[in-house]
């Protein structure tokens, strides 16, 4: 596995805060969680109707999804398990084929 | 170009270094390769000089590829471009004409300390890999290590964050580099283009205020024109506009930097896609992503030449 299978149950979660209060509840948890901001490039940048993706490892994706639930902000799981999507990428892979 | 070479594939920074050399060997008509200084972690900075030695002066279009080290598909494009350039330059006339009339300076890897890191550590790294003596955090965003409004809104100064611009203005080798290299050519660079991904964007200046630039009427014609060159392709939309409003404000960006630095044209391309690969755009992608952005790339050194 490519990187020592480390991203393996990782997230890619996306967030559209549509109020100020979804927003700031966003940057309080990412804040928290220490999270993996894809867009925008950071938290500071998450306001009402920013498109928001975020990469939570596999260890804090629950806790993660459960805050979204109670607080009532709606997402979108973009990658499920991002392991198979860096494999899938094929970077590593046709480079070792190369090599 | 180079027989062999794959230039639908990712490639590792030894990949496309042994590439580069490859090509100042066996194209040097066309072709000089040259190093504008050393990386933080010690490497080569190498750019390659594209053009046809005409004249003895020439202007030029500077790109660069990779500031981040995760958004693979820039350096991607970069050796896509040079490919194209070699590939058409006899059959394409409007390619002939582009590598008369300019130099390009292609920069395939900016930040190449942290792009092999993305190969070999961690996948999503963005930024640099310069230490801290006070934190165990690495790095600084080298897209907001410049000497412009440096760490204003849109950068932090907590050297954990992944936006953090650094303890100084061009504190980061590959960056003050760079602004050398650019500031010694100001009056024969003409277009700054900076490659990175993903949000399919087309930004020009200013990042780091909600402001119109004096040569609006110029630059926007450009970027209307380069995206529906782009589109052209494969149906693929790209927004564009001030980079501040577009996408958001950010201070101590190369694109805001080289255009103070007197460079008219300057651009940031957001490539693919929206967010369904996100960073892990597929290998596949590769083809279709740099065919239509050299459309764009290609409308934009017309504009150039043709003298707003």
């Amino acid at each position: 596995y490519s990187y020592n299978n480390r991203y393996s149950g990782d997230k890619v979660i996306r967030l559209v805060p549509e109020s100020e209060r979804e927003a700031q509840a966003l940057n309080a948890i990412f804040h928290q969680l220490k999270v993996d901001l894809w867009q925008p490039s950071s938290i500071f940048h998450i306001s009402v109707d920013t498109v928001t993706d975020v990469h939570v490892p596999r260890n804090r994706s629950q806790i993660l999804l459960s805050y979204l639930q109670q607080a009532n902000i709606k997402y979108k799981i973009i990658i499920s398990d991002l392991q198979k999507a860096v494999e899938k990428q094929s970077g590593l892979r046709s480079y070792r084929h190369r090599r | 170009s180079v027989p062999g070479y794959n230039y639908e594939v990712y490639h590792s920074l030894g990949e496309i270094q042994s590439w580069m050399y490859h090509l100042n060997k066996t194209h040097s008509n066309l072709i000089h390769m040259f190093s504008i200084g050393k990386s933080y972690e010690g490497r080569p900075l190498f750019v390659l000089k594209l053009g046809k030695r005409s004249r003895p002066y020439k202007r030029a279009v500077w790109i660069d590829c990779g500031i981040h080290a995760r958004e693979w598909i820039g350096p991607a494009f970069c050796q896509w471009f040079v490919k194209e350039a070699l590939h058409t330059y006899q059959s394409d006339p409007a390619m002939r004409r582009m590598l008369n009339q300019l130099y390009f300076y292609i920069m395939p890897v900016f930040n190449v300390d942290g792009y092999n890191f993305s190969w070999t550590n961690d996948r999503f790294w963005r930024k640099t890999r310069s230490k801290n003596s006070q934190f165990r955090c690495h790095g600084v965003d080298a897209n907001r290590n410049w000497k412009v409004k440096w760490c204003d809104e849109g950068a932090s100064l907590h050297p954990c964050d992944d936006t953090y611009c650094g303890p100084f203005p061009e504190s980061e080798p590959e960056v003050k580099a760079v602004a050398h290299f650019l500031r010694k050519r100001q009056k024969q660079i003409k277009a700054y283009l900076s490659f990175h991904a993903y949000a399919q964007m087309l930004l020009y200046p200013y990042s780091y205020k909600y402001a119109t630039i004096p040569n609006f009427s110029c630059v926007e014609s450009a970027a209307y024109n380069a995206v529906n060159a782009l589109q052209s392709a494969y149906g693929i939309r790209y927004r564009y506009g001030p980079a501040s409003s577009t996408l958001y404000v950010s201070s101590g960006s190369s694109m805001d930097w080289a255009y103070k630095n007197g460079i008219p044209y300057a651009f940031a391309f957001e490539l693919r896609d929206t967010g369904h690969f996100g960073f892990l755009l597929p290998e596949t992608l590769i083809k279709p992503t740099c065919t239509e952005t050299m459309l764009a790339v290609k409308n934009i050194t017309m504009h150039l030449l043709k003298k707003c």
